[in-house]
């Protein structure tokens, strides 16, 4: 199925 | 210190109904360009990046960078103080902890000073890179609201696909599916109301409709909303907020595991 993804997952801290 | 005095004090109203609901505290981060903000909403699934401008206010003035700690919904219950024509003016001392608000009548014969209490917060700041979307959607706000909300009474995620024809909107549930296209359309009079496509690469993701209906609470905020998708990486859904700066909103994917 379909997983709900994070969005640090894609952004990184700065 | 901090002060930046806004004539179209709505505008400010308007974000935070946009936001409060999304993020609940926040730093505003003050320096000499303007007012930015970033935060993600609770479950770390979307990001909010609002940019409002020094140049955009009638006066502005920050003598060292502030990190203004607000919670979100208090700041509403101030805002909601406010008139709609009034002009609202934001003031910090650079040791202070709290900020004021003043709401100034349009005729001058009104002027209210509301002071809210700060806070301390830890804010992480995400990186986010400069990406070239494979598709851009620029497509009238109340549109893109009305499709989120229709598709809401059916299903929980939507998955929004881009193609040099148009933009289409899907989800299901289970009482049936629903699929809605929205294509190009440049011949119409007015420029608000038209839908443009401007793509790279098809491309079609899937998003939780829950928070693409929250963010559609800034429509009021510009009469078109901006949709700039690339495989597996967020959506961005961006308000340009006139003269001023841009309200964007990151979503993240569900991706098939």
């Amino acid at each position: 199925g379909v997983s709900q993804r994070s969005i640090n997952s894609f952004f990184a801290p700065k | 210190m901090f002060e930046g005095r806004l004539l179209q004090g709505s505008l400010l109203k308007k974000v935070l109904e946009a936001i409060k609901d999304l993020v609940t505290d926040t730093n505003f981060d003050c320096s000499e360009t303007g007012i930015a903000l970033q935060a993600m909403d609770s479950s770390h699934v979307a990001l909010v990046s609002l940019l409002l401008k020094d140049t955009g206010f009638d006066h502005f003035r920050c003598d060292r960078n502030l990190a203004l700690g607000i919670n979100l919904q208090n700041m509403s219950k101030m805002l909601k103080c406010a008139g709609n024509d009034d002009i609202i003016t934001l003031k910090a001392e650079d040791e202070g902890d709290t900020i004021t608000f003043m709401f100034e009548s349009p005729n001058q014969d009104k002027i209210s000073d509301f002071e809210m209490k700060l806070m301390d917060i830890d804010s992480e700041h995400l990186g986010i890179p400069d990406t070239d979307y494979q598709a851009i959607v620029t497509m009238p706000s109340a549109e893109f609201q009305r499709i989120v909300r229709d598709l809401s009474s059916i299903g929980d995620t939507a998955v929004i696909g881009v193609t040099k024809e148009g933009i289409s909107f899907s989800t299901g549930g289970d009482i049936g599916k629903a699929n809605i296209v929205c294509r190009q359309n440049t011949n119409v009079d007015k420029e608000e109301d038209q839908t443009t496509v401007e793509i790279h690469e098809p491309v079609s993701l899937t998003f939780a409709l829950r928070y693409l209906n929250s963010f559609t609470k800034a429509t009021a905020l510009s009469p078109q909303v901006t949709l700039s998708l690339s495989k597996e990486l967020p959506i961005v859904v961006e308000y340009k907020i006139e003269k001023m700066g841009f309200l964007r909103f990151y979503l993240a994917p569900k991706i098939e595991e």
